[in-house]
Parts: C-alpha cells; sequence; structure tokens
C-alpha cells in the first residue's frame, strides 16, 4: 500500500485543486511500481490552506496554476520515487524515461509497463543489461510503435537502435547496473519509440530474492 | 503509550528524495512547512509487534480545500470508501488520521464503523465538524482497526500537534509499514509574485502498482 498527505498554503478553488492533483498523481504515484499488485488503501489526500497569501487561483490556465501544477508534480514525484527506490528488497531506483510517443499517456504507458517488467527487474538486480526483455516489454505496453524505430539507452551506453541490438561493452554496461546496486542508486534506462512528442516516465526497483523472502514471512 | 515526538521522527532514516529540477528549493518539515498545517506522530499500540510509531495526523487551522485520489481496486478498504463518500459531501477538511498495521479492508460494516466511530471521537477532540475528518489505513488486510487502543491515543496524539519540522518526520514515520525509510519532502516556489510551500508525507514499499483515481 501507498499513502500520501500533501499540503499547501496556496489558495485554489476546488474543481481546480482536485484537478491538479489528479494529474500530479498520473505523473507521480501512478508511474511508480514494485510487484504490479495494486493495493486496497492506495490514497492521497491534498489541502490547500490558502493561508499564502496569494490571490486564489481559479483557472487550470492561469500562470499561477500552471506553476503550482509543476510544483505539485514535482513534490509527487520526489515522494513517488522514494517509495520505488524502499520496494521491498530493492538494491536500486529504476527510472525509464521514454520519447517519441505521440502523446504523453503513451509514453507513460509504455514507461510503466518496463519498470514492471518482472523479467527486466531481475536481470537488473542480476547485472545483466538485457535490451531484449526491455524491448519485448515495450513491445507487450499495448502501445502501436514501429519496432524499427526503438531505441534503448541503459545509462549512456547504447544498446539498441533502429530497432536492432548495438555492439556494445558488456563488461562496462554491468557494472554500471553492479554500481547502482552497490550505492542503492538509480539505473536509467532511456527509450525511444519514434518521433513523436509524447514523453513520459516510470519508477520501479529491480527484483530481488529479499522480495520473496520478505513477502513470503509477512502475511497481508 | 506515547512516544515523544522528537524519539517518533527518528525511529527509521529518512529516504533520499530525488526532486526533479525546476524554480524551487527544499526546504525542511514535509506536511508542516506550509502555513497553517500541524503534525504528529505516535505509537499508540496498534502494531502487531514493536513499538514504532503507528499513529499520524496532519490538520490545518482553517478549512482547507481538499482532494483526494483512490485505489481503483474493487476490494477496498472501508477508509477509502469513507474517504470518497466525504469528498463527495465537503470541499474542504481540517485533519487527516492515518493508522499503520491495520488496513482495514475486507471487514465489512464492522470496519466501516469503526472509522465512523474514530472521526467522531477525533472530531469533538479538534472542535471541527465529522466529515472535515478524512483517514488513511494501511497493514494487513481482513483486520479491524485495534480501536480502543485508537480511540485512547487520540488525546495525545492531538496534544502531540506540532508545526515543527520533527512534528511532520513524526508523521511520516507513524504511516510506515514494511518502509526501511520514512519519505517526507517539501518545497518553496514562486508562484505568480507570492511564495508558496508545498509539502507532503508517503509511505509504500510493498504492493505497490497504484492505479488511483
Amino acid at each position: 500500500t501507498m499513502l500520501g498527505v500533501i499540503t499547501t498554503d496556496a489558495w485554489v478553488t476546488s474543481d481546480v485543486w482536485r484537478k491538479m492533483v489528479q494529474v500530479a498523481v498520473n505523473r507521480s504515484f501512478n508511474q511508480i511500481t514494485v510487484d504490479g499488485d495494486t493495493s486496497t488503501n492506495d490514497t492521497v489526500i491534498a489541502l490547500a490552506s490558502g493561508l499564502s497569501g496569494i490571490r486564489c487561483i481559479s483557472s487550470l490556465d492561469s500562470d499561477e496554476a500552471i506553476q503550482l501544477q509543476a510544483c505539485l508534480d514535482a513534490v509527487m514525484q520526489g515522494l513517488a520515487k522514494s517509495i520505488a527506490w524502499d520496494g521491498e528488497g530493492a538494491t536500486c531506483l529504476i527510472e525509464v524515461s521514454v520519447t517519441g510517443a505521440n502523446s504523453e499517456a503513451e509514453a507513460a504507458k509504455v514507461a510503466r509497463s518496463v519498470a514492471s517488467s518482472s523479467l527486466v527487474k531481475a536481470a537488473v538486480y542480476g547485472r545483466d543489461p538485457n535490451w531484449g526483455r526491455i524491448a519485448a516489454a515495450a513491445g507487450y505496453s499495448g502501445v502501436a510503435f514501429h519496432q524499427n524505430l526503438l531505441r534503448v539507452e541503459l545509462g549512456n551506453i547504447l544498446l539498441m537502435d533502429g530497432g536492432e541490438p548495438q555492439s556494445f561493452d558488456r563488461g562496462e554496461a554491468s557494472s554500471y547496473l553492479r554500481t547502482a546496486g552497490e550505492t542503492h542508486g538509480t539505473v536509467k534506462i532511456q527509450i525511444s519509440i519514434g518521433n513523436g512528442p509524447g514523453q513520459g516516465q516510470a519508477w520501479g526497483c529491480d527484483l530481488s530474492y529479499d522480495y520473496v523472502k520478505i513477502n513470503a514471512e509477512y502475511t497481508s | 503509550v506515547s512516544t515523544t515526538e522528537n524519539h517518533a521522527s527518528t525511529y527509521i532514516p529518512a529516504a533520499p528524495i530525488f526532486l526533479p529540477d525546476g524554480p524551487w528549493k527544499q526546504i525542511p518539515g514535509g506536511v508542516t512547512a506550509a502555513e497553517g498545517f500541524k503534525a504528529a506522530g505516535m505509537y499508540g499500540g496498534l502494531r502487531a509487534v514493536g513499538e514504532k510509531p503507528d499513529l499520524a495526523l496532519v490538520t490545518c487551522d482553517v478549512d482547507a480545500i481538499s482532494a483526494g485520489s483512490f485505489t481503483t481496486n474493487v476490494v477496498a478498504a472501508a477508509p477509502v470508501l469513507y474517504c470518497k463518500k466525504t469528498l463527495d459531501n465537503s470541499n474542504t477538511a481540517r485533519a487527516v488520521l492515518t493508522n499503520a498495521g491495520q488496513a482495514n479492508a475486507a471487514t465489512g460494516e464492522a470496519g466501516y464503523h469503526d472509522v465512523i466511530e474514530c472521526v467522531d471521537n477525533l472530531a469533538k477532540l479538534l472542535g471541527v465538524k465529522p466529515e472535515e475528518v478524512l483517514v488513511e489505513s494501511t497493514g494487513v488486510i481482513g483486520q479491524r482497526i485495534k480501536k480502543g487502543a485508537l480511540l485512547n491515543s487520540l488525546p495525545i496524539l492531538v496534544n502531540s500537534l506540532s508545526s515543527s519540522v520533527e512534528g511532520a518526520d513524526s508523521a511520516a514515520v507513524a504511516i510506515t509499514t514494511t518502509d526501511l525509510v520514512s519519505k517526507s519532502v517539501a518545497i518553496e516556489s514562486l508562484v505568480g509574485r507570492t511564495k508558496v510551500r508545498i509539502g507532503g508525507m508517503a509511505k509504500g514499499s510493498g504492493m505497490i502498482h497504484p492505479n488511483m483515481a
């Protein structure tokens, strides 16, 4: 289960606030995954006191609303990433960034599909730069794209381009993964699926033996 | 048994927070950074094992504009059903009560009434209307909340409320379950020509694939 409580002293009308919060949730908490299990209790509650002295934000299109949305996205993304970083048994955070999609929603869907893949998660834990699993997870996301446009980078190492594997230094790629695991750092997977304007991110963590151990013992 | 505030806030380490770049600066304080908010966290005897804080409260001095996003899992816990209904009826709220240890999910009518009883008790202590109190729960599915222990702890919890960083950090620890770290952050930024603060806390480590709406 994830729970969140968000507070601000901005002054916003109810309908604008409720829309802004859902947009931010879609760009943060709804883009994380540890085990693919959606809880019975997931909740985010967001409260705005209006005590900052700002004039009331009553339109989503105003400059103030756009600035407040960016701040709200940032706080929720910061918290969401810390949940994925602290995933049960995790040794590192996995950040999947997708560009070139037709829309933000499609990019987000591909990103979350890759971050959710048990095979990708296990490969990261095994320090295996397994581009094939990343390509497969992008391919079954439900988002249509031409496979010849698929490009995959691990950190700054190009694994795939034009839909085909590139020759890369496996040792270097594997030690990139190992360093992230040893420092509880971040593994960055960058994917491009075409030339569209849509981009999105998702966050997860690697799949370790500890995840099974923790959940074989902790009864939910 | 109540945990003193500073002990609660350091019970587990804080997570590193990876904020995206932008025209803001990170400030201390989590949920209490923004004007008008107080928080507290304490051990109320709800957890099955250990004495890690397990009861958190966040309050606002004024009627705060409220919003919520909830699991779309159709097996939804009693606090989720209660909050969705309450947000439908009211645009504002004054408090969010969170318990860790029991999820109060799959607990039927009895579980729902437990939520109502806790809300009524807290509303009286805070001097607000019941529909201005929201509730979050996390923990073992199928178990009702330990209502006696929770109700006995409410006066201490309310008296522990503070707008300090420790208040926010204590609350962030008290909402955790299998988390190894607490998650809390706040930022300050110019919105228009006014300095605005946004803060938050979160928990989560397992059963994580949110699809909230």
